[in-house]
């Protein structure tokens, strides 16, 4: 009798949630796993096969990302101990939607775009440490050897028709000279002050307007006519975070180890480092970003 | 100790078909002892590649054989491993012997392609054993 009602029990206790995935059971009861990595293992372990059919990226955009991928991790996939940057995520966006104002080829080489960024995949422990709006050229040998570029970039919140809904977006007028190179096929521009305060507030629809005026350097070859900006292609979006989740990596960086200008805001935000106190061995063999001299 | 001493001459030191010098060789140079094993395996087999970019490959080996019944400094055990061992051994075959687990982790770097097509560059901790210990 204590058998079956044993049995009973776990009846019960079945029926009360009959509508379960199974691999829903292996979940955090917290529900949080912000790296994301998480939930396709937990499907695989509960043999689930096929899973949604993701959304196929940009080839050009998947190439630039491998590069990336080269650069920071070693052949066997674990990430280089010499680099010295805090980020421990990267995540790469194309425009969801975007709305020429003027036409590309306009003899005064002016680009007017308008660009919806949809940056759903940040999760909440991911902090922007640093955004590159990246344009790539498509053909190279048509852009002069340098070019001066000015105009404006505005950012705002973006509702479901793509029009900002909070406020007058900010905008960020910028001044700057580009020196086109055989092997960088792209010119970045550092969003970051204006998209920080977006991220840092969950907005994750973004909407970039950007007029560039670009004016002819010195030329490749004698050519004439003006500087043509029909090899642009949409700009991708890059965002360099840093996940403070458990399951993320988390490289100890020494407070008083010395910094170049181009770090040194990561640090004066606040962002990982190591605890005050902490010794180099509690940080593991990558601890330290800057190999030691040979004397 | 005395006792140490009494209770190994009182049980059988040397299995009957193992001779001294072979006895001596297997501690010398003990085998199946708990380390670190590769597993190679591409993100293809375990159809992964569809939203793991790279690596193509992962070995993130794992640890297996046995545990010493003295375990020393090589495995940097506890003093709660050896009294696990001789509960074990003594009192009650229940309580498991000391398991080979990893002892030590490294990153990993994964390029996936998330759901909506954006591609997310992520390191992940504890991804592969790199040192093995008895616990």
């Amino acid at each position: 009798s204590q058998g079956s009602q044993g049995e009973a029990e776990i009846t019960g206790s079945v029926e009360l949630e009959p509508e379960a995935e199974p691999w829903s059971l292996l979940q955090p009861f917290d529900s949080r796993d912000p790296s994301g990595l998480l939930p396709p293992l937990f499907k695989v372990l509960s043999d689930e096969r096929d899973g949604p059919p993701r959304l196929q990226p940009d080839s050009r955009a998947l190439r630039y990302m491998k590069r990336l991928y080269k650069a920071y991790a070693t052949k066997e996939g674990i990430p280089k101990s010499t680099r010295s940057h805090l980020y421990n995520t990267v995540r790469l966006f194309t425009p969801g939607a975007q709305h020429k104002q003027t036409p590309e080829n306009q003899v005064t080489g002016i680009l007017s775009v308008e660009l919806l960024f949809h940056l759903d995949s940040v999760t909440a422990p991911e902090h922007l440490l640093k955004s590159v709006l990246r344009y790539t050229f498509n053909d190279w040998a048509s852009l002069p050897a340098a070019a001066h570029c000015t105009g404006s970039l505005e950012v705002g919140e973006a509702g479901s028709s793509g029009k900002t809904t909070t406020g007058a977006p900010d905008a960020f007028p910028f001044s700057s000279r580009f020196e086109f190179r055989k092997k960088r096929q792209w010119i970045e521009m550092d969003v970051t002050p204006l998209l920080q305060p977006l991220v840092a507030s969950n907005k994750r629809n973004i909407r970039m307007s950007v007029t560039v005026v670009c004016e002819e350097g010195r030329p490749r070859r004698p050519r004439a006519g003006p500087f043509n900006t029909s090899p642009l292609v949409p700009p991708s979006l890059l965002l360099f975070l840093n996940d403070t989740s458990a399951q993320a990596y988390h490289r100890c960086v020494s407070l008083h180890s010395q910094s170049s200008p181009a770090q040194r805001p990561e640090r004066e935000r606040g962002l990982a480092a190591c605890p005050m106190g902490t010794e180099a061995a509690e940080c593991g063999p990558t601890a330290h970003p800057h190999p030691r001299h040979r004397r | 100790g005395q006792g140490t001493v009494g209770s190994k001459v009182q049980g059988p030191l040397v299995p009957a078909s193992l001779n001294l010098s072979e006895y001596f060789k297997q501690f010398l140079f003990p085998q199946n002892e708990c380390e670190l094993h590769d597993f190679r395996l591409s993100f293809s087999q375990l159809k992964w590649d569809n939203w793991i970019v790279a690596p193509h490959r992962y070995n993130p080996r794992f640890c297996k054989g046995e545990c010493p019944r003295a375990v020393g400094h090589r495995y940097g055990s506890p003093v709660h491993t050896m009294v696990q061992n001789v509960i074990h051994e003594k009192l009650d075959s229940s309580v498991p012997r000391p398991a080979c687990v990893p002892a030590n982790y490294s990153p990993l770097s994964v390029l996936t392609i998330e759901p909506d097509g954006s591609i997310a560059y992520k390191e992940y901790e504890d991804m592969i054993a790199t040192k093995c210990t008895c616990r």
